[in-house]
């Protein structure tokens, strides 16, 4: 369960600050796929990196099953954001120079799975978004929506508890996007928890839960 | 006009070649909105870049009003860039050390503009796109739509005869993403030629022409 209470971000850039986040009160549920909505710039992604354990709000609550995340210290936060958490980037953030595979295996490196075992498991969730045959290529060798789909099996790979997607199928055609929607569904339906951005009405409908953020607010 | 005929465009990583287009003839007017459509990993992006001179074709013929592009030398190439084609990327490419305004400037600098005109300009279309308030922001201080609206104001900022979108929307929601498509429309109503990809079937309805994308063919 995801309690956040008074959540605020600020970033400072010099002389200018800009108010992302200005107050926002979360409770999600065990199980639930919760649907993110609201304009482009009203502070959604930078609430999903908060959400993800990925950066740090300026001020405000994050109770990540009962335990406060603000008072932990970095190693153990680390520690449960490869164990609990799978994090769909809005911009992908694959690593140039390594092939997809290798990217898709990062996770259960760090997690101690053994080269064969993570070579095996990287190749299945590949499959399963449709790229079994483009396992050597590097990001840059690929389309705009497979590097899309490389980032979404690389944060399955490992299984995790909660997947945060941000926008996850803004750059794919609507067969693939409603395949990669059906993997979120599945998931959802075997328990595990969602959080999803999305601009897509049809993403929505497929929610359990619907959250409008607008001006750095639920609105 | 463009007039494009048996163009095919191979990849060639290693022992891999991928065959990305595979014979493409396409003629399109001046004053048309194109919609290219087609799954993901289809070809789009790799004919739009050619349509573009950004990239060259493995084999085929393509004429620019008339004049045979690859017969070019590479400066008259790059005039012809500058001075007739707009061009939005689908992974926006900004250049990360210049500021929101400073990137749209860009175009204008190769053009040889004033720096008190090309300030104007940059700020007209900037906040044309809804940014009029974050030109001193870096790329990375950002949102996704955001980055992709500045993307967008760079390629119209010369004012060119030929505007190609590869996927404009995607990272927008539905109200700024109709806000753009509204700019592109009404940039066809003035004569120029708009060649868009998409995977939106909202953008397809405003086009005069679709054209389908398949395996590397037009399907
Ligand atoms: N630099 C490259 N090296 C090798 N293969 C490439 C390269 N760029 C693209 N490809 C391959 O060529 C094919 C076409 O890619 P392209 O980017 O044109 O697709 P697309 O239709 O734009 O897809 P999307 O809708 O996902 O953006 C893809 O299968 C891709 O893997
Ligand atoms: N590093 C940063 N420094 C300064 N401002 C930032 C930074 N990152 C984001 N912002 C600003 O904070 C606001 C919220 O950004 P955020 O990325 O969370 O929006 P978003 O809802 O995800 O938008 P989109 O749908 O376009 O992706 C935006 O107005 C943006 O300009
Ligand atoms: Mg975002
Ligand atoms: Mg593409």
């Amino acid at each position: 369960i995801i309690e956040i209470s008074g959540i605020e971000k600020e970033y400072r850039m010099g002389k200018i600050t800009v108010p992302a986040l200005r107050g926002i009160d979360l409770t999600i549920m065990q199980g639930e796929f919760v649907a993110i909505m609201g304009p482009s710039g009203s502070g959604k992604s930078t609430l999903m990196h908060i959400l993800g354990c990925l950066d740090t709000p300026t001020s405000g609550d994050y109770f990540l099953d009962g335990e406060k995340i603000s008072a932990m210290k970095k190693s153990k936060l680390a520690a449960i954001r490869n164990s609990k958490i799978g994090f769909v980037f809005q911009t992908f953030n694959l690593l140039p120079h390594l092939n997809v595979q290798k990217n898709v295996e990062l996770p259960l490196m760090y997690s101690g799975v053994s080269p064969r075992k993570r070579a095996a498991r990287a190749r299945e969730v590949l499959s399963d978004v449709g790229l079994g045959d483009r396992l050597r290529h590097k990001p840059s060798e690929l389309s705009g929506g497979q590097r899309q789909r490389v980032a979404i099996a690389r944060a399955l790979v490992n299984n995790p508890a909660i997947i945060f997607a941000d926008e996850p199928t803004g750059n794919l055609d609507s067969v693939s996007g409603s395949d990669i929607l059906t993997i979120f569904s599945n998931l959802h339906a075997k328990g595990h928890t969602i959080v999803m951005v999305t601009h897509d009405s049809a993403v929505a409908t497929r929610a359990s839960t619907r959250v409008n953020i607008v001006d750095g607010l639920i609105g």
